[in-house]
């Protein structure tokens, strides 16, 4: 899973 | 989501409360920068751009859709509501925001987090909102009495950041084991920008006396 695919966060 | 990241989206969402609360009560925005808040804005759309097409969850979508329409909802208080503009502390406002943008672009396009639009929008997200607050810990230097309400917007917008960088670590031992330089360097970095409005704060708190920061 690729960091940007990460962005859950606000 | 762990309780360090909830306790970071509600310190945050608190401190936009607090601050329409201001707003909306005393009808006034005096001490609060109108630069900052337009930097906001921009955050929150260039940050939020997967809003419709990434379902990432319903408390998800909720908070992104509640940052971009309380942030513009200010904007439009401080620059159109006939009551509050008056009140806008123009001639002490003068940080030049627009000066912002190109710097963290350019980082944005150097140091991106992958290299496709929405993606180096996110990274130029994450650098604008390092040093967003600028323009206001710059007023509040100016400004010669700062109400409660401002100073605790001002303290529970540094206080959420600060709670996500325990989340960033707390994620880092339990779940990622992946360094995220991008967040977490910014974030360190727009933390470190309040640090000394959190000494004069928390000592006009405990001294029971009005905050009042060093020109």
């Amino acid at each position: 899973e690729p960091e940007s695919k990460l962005h859950d966060e606000l | 989501m762990n309780i360090f990241r909830l306790a970071g989206d509600m310190t945050h969402l608190l401190s936009i409360v607090v601050l329409l609360l201001k707003i909306r009560t005393t009808k006034s925005c005096a001490g609060i920068s109108l630069k900052t808040q337009e930097l906001y804005v921009i955050v929150f759309i260039t940050r939020y751009l997967d809003l419709f097409t990434r379902y990432v969850s319903f408390y998800n979508t909720a908070m992104k859709l509640v940052f971009i329409g309380t942030s513009v909802a200010i904007v439009w208080y401080m620059r159109l509501h006939k009551v509050v503009k008056q009140t806008y502390s123009r001639d002490e406002d003068t940080f030049k925001h627009y000066l912002l943008i190109p710097p963290c672009f350019i980082l944005a396009l150097l140091i991106p987090l992958e290299f496709t639009v929405t993606e180096i929008l996110w990274s130029f997200s994450i650098y604008l909102e390092a040093v967003a607050i600028l323009p206001q810990l710059l007023l509040l230097q100016r400004s010669s009495n700062i109400d409660n309400l401002t100073g605790s917007y001002v303290f529970l917008l540094g206080a959420y950041r600060a709670l996500y960088i325990v989340n960033w670590v707390y994620r880092f031992f339990t779940e990622t084991h992946k360094i995220r330089w991008i967040p977490w360097i910014s974030g360190l970095v727009q933390t470190a920008l309040y640090a000394d409005f959190f000494y004069y704060y928390i000592k006009s708190w405990k001294n029971h006396e009005k905050l009042r920061l060093p020109a």
